[in-house]
């Protein structure tokens, strides 16, 4: 997709749910990133 | 409107058969489902390969032609893809050139990209599930263990791919993995490509850790945070990364842009390891020599 | 979405979903009054005088209209039963889908909606990754086993075997972090999560009406969040997806700065035409309502 409809701005996100994930640490180590998640729901609400 | 002229293959949950589709004489593979033997109604990977095909158009995934019900078997009509890359492998008589693996690793990624690009997780990529068509074109198959990348809640199970292809967090138990473990399956698949021999060969779960570590060191919670949390680390050897020097002389005819997207793509922390967009915009693909066009691969 | 199943083989307009169960009906119908020739024939010499006028009078097909009325009644059956077994909302959500695609397909003179519900919601666990063994969901559902498996494959075959369903609540997600973005600063976020909460009954409540087959996803979540915020959500769209017109026209009448602004504008190959968006998300409203 040549123009993402969005620019990703995880600085911004008060995303309490998703944030919490990233302390725990069965999140973290199985390889969780938050860019991965956000970059999905981005896209959903786009396509 | 289709023929079932041979039996080429039959699985836990499926027979496939070679046919015709007699509206074009176009040669096709049907995958019939088993059905009678699951007490649970119709078996996942059925389920799984019917509705992630079905979304799939790629000239790098295998395309689903079709599907009926027959004697209340259901049944997948695939294009017919002759051969795949785990023979190409393991038959000496056939030469292939690093240009041939650039091209296969270049097709295979572009197939998995699209996947990935739709949310689709594969999870069970490994040579004998890329297909080669007869015009050389590699084909991501075999579904039945695909899944949606799951919603940040779900709990995965980590009991999926191939033993000998399995990332190290699914071996060390992750249940909240991502696209990451396509990923490393893919190098070792690169891997494999170069040594014309399985990379990573365990004779059993446990072996498989063994030989991983072995192999490329013992992750730890400096390059790999929360490694050391997992239940079954404690038991682990530990074995120091390979020098670059080592790779080399593994790796002989690896160039050096060949050695980084191989590492890139076999980092031990999932959330370091390299995308699928990484992996195709890496040197490899851009220096010399070029990918060799699929229809002139022997 | 384009690409999807979802899009190429269940998208309707308006006119097309009323055709397509009108058509089913009436399939259904001529199928009953065959059988019912057939058996006044058949039986001829054992209908009695008032057996015969009894059937005249009660062995009258549905209209299209009844038909709908008892999908919209087992439709929310099936979303009560998921719901109550606590499966996630995705799974309920497929669920609902799959009963009302099957309905497009299938007339309920045909099948009666009480024998497919809980196979219905069985499928949609399988498909949703939510395995649950059938004899597990017999205890839970107190169906019996062959019950839920009896129509398995007819109900995959109706579906087109088009499993996977893409739902407004990812949208919902990915909009709340938009806003965020680009009202950065102008939403107060506690205010936010409970416009989603709320927002996320609204969208589950909209999947019992046709919205799945007239819209797409994202403009089912920004019709659910406009009928909970009307001012959010254009405030929004009008800072998102306005600002090319408003440049344009601005520049029109400015100096030759502008223009460079314009074409880089006109010129985007992802510009959204913003009237038609609002339209859409207006007439998504009326029919959730």
């Amino acid at each position: 997709d040549p123009f993402k409809r969005y620019i990703m701005n995880e600085i911004v996100y008060e995303d309490p749910f998703i944030k919490d994930l990233t302390k725990k640490n069965e999140y973290i180590a199985s390889g969780f990133r938050t860019d991965f998640v956000y970059d999905r729901l981005l896209t959903e609400a786009f396509m | 409107e289709y023929t079932k002229e041979k039996k080429v293959g039959e699985g836990t949950y499926a027979v496939v058969y070679l046919g015709t589709k007699q509206s074009t004489g176009r040669k096709i593979a049907i995958k019939e489902i088993k059905t009678s033997e699951f007490k649970d109604g119709l078996d996942m990977s059925a389920i799984r390969e019917v509705k992630y095909l079905q979304e799939i158009n790629h000239i790098n995934v295998i395309e689903l032609v079709d599907i009926f019900m027959a004697y209340n078997n259901l049944n997948l009509v695939l294009e017919y893809l002759p051969t795949d890359l785990e023979v190409v492998i393991k038959d000496q008589n056939i030469l292939f050139t690093p240009a041939d693996i650039k091209s296969w690793m270049l097709m295979t990624l572009r197939g998995v990209y699209h996947c990935h690009r739709n949310f689709i997780l594969h999870r069970d990529l490994k040579p004998n599930n890329l297909l080669i068509s007869p015009d050389g074109q590699i084909k991501v198959a075999d579904f039945g263990l695909a899944r949606a990348i799951p919603a940040p809640y779900d709990v995965l199970t980590s009991n999926v791919v191939t033993r000998w292809y399995r990332a190290p967090e699914l071996l060390l138990g992750a249940k909240h993995y991502t696209s990451a473990v396509d990923v490393w399956s893919l190098g070792i698949i690169f891997a494999e490509l170069m040594l014309r021999i399985p990379y990573l060969p365990g004779q059993n779960d446990v072996d498989q850790i063994d030989v991983t570590f072995r192999a490329l060191g013992t992750p730890t919670d400096k390059d790999w945070p929360g490694v050391s949390k997992f239940s079954t680390y404690t038991q682990l050897q530990t074995y120091p990364p390979p020098s670059r020097d080592e790779l080399r002389k593994r790796f002989i005819a690896a160039s050096e842009n060949a050695l980084d997207l191989m590492s890139g793509m076999l980092t031990m922390n999932p959330q370091k390891r390299w995308t699928t967009i990484q992996c195709l915009q890496s040197e490899y693909f851009t220096e010399l020599p070029p990918p060799s066009d699929p229809s002139t691969i022997k | 979405f384009r690409s999807s199943s979802q899009y190429r083989l269940w998208s309707f307009t308006k006119e097309q979903l009323d055709t397509k169960r009108v058509d089913t009906n009436a399939h259904a119908v001529a199928a009953i009054e065959e059988k019912l020739t057939m058996f006044k024939k058949d039986y001829a010499s054992d209908i009695s005088e008032e057996d015969a006028k009894m059937i005249n009078e009660k062995a009258i097909p549905l209209t299209a209209e009844e038909e709908l009325k008892l999908v919209d009644f087992y439709a929310k059956k099936v979303q009560g039963i998921a719901q109550h077994l606590n499966l996630p909302t995705e799974v309920v959500s497929s669920a609902l889908i799959f009963f009302k695609r099957f309905y497009l397909e299938n007339s309920v003179m045909e099948i009666d909606p009480k024998t497919i519900v809980h196979t219905i919601i069985f499928l949609a666990c399988k498909s949703e990754n939510y395995f649950i063994s059938v004899d597990s969901f017999s205890k839970k559902t107190k169906a019996s086993r062959d019950t839920i498996l009896k129509y398995e494959f007819r109900i995959l075959e109706s579906l087109k075997f088009s499993l996977l369903c893409h739902h407004p609540f990812k949208p919902l997600h990915g909009f709340f972090l938009d806003i965020q973005n680009v009202l950065h600063g102008k939403v107060d976020v506690k205010y936010m999560g409970e416009i989603y909460t709320k927002t996320k009954k609204r969208i589950s409540d909209a999947l019992l009406t046709d919205v799945a087959f007239l819209f797409t996803p994202p403009q089912i979540t920004l019709a659910a969040l406009s009928l909970e915020d009307e001012q959010l959500t254009e405030k929004y769209l009008e800072t998102k997806f306005s600002n090319t017109d408003t440049i344009i026209e601005a520049s029109k009448d400015t100096n030759e700065k502008d223009k460079d602004s314009e074409v880089i504008k006109e010129d985007r190959p992802d510009k959204i035409n913003y009237i038609l968006l609002l339209s859409l998300i207006d007439q998504c409203k009326e029919v959730m309502s």
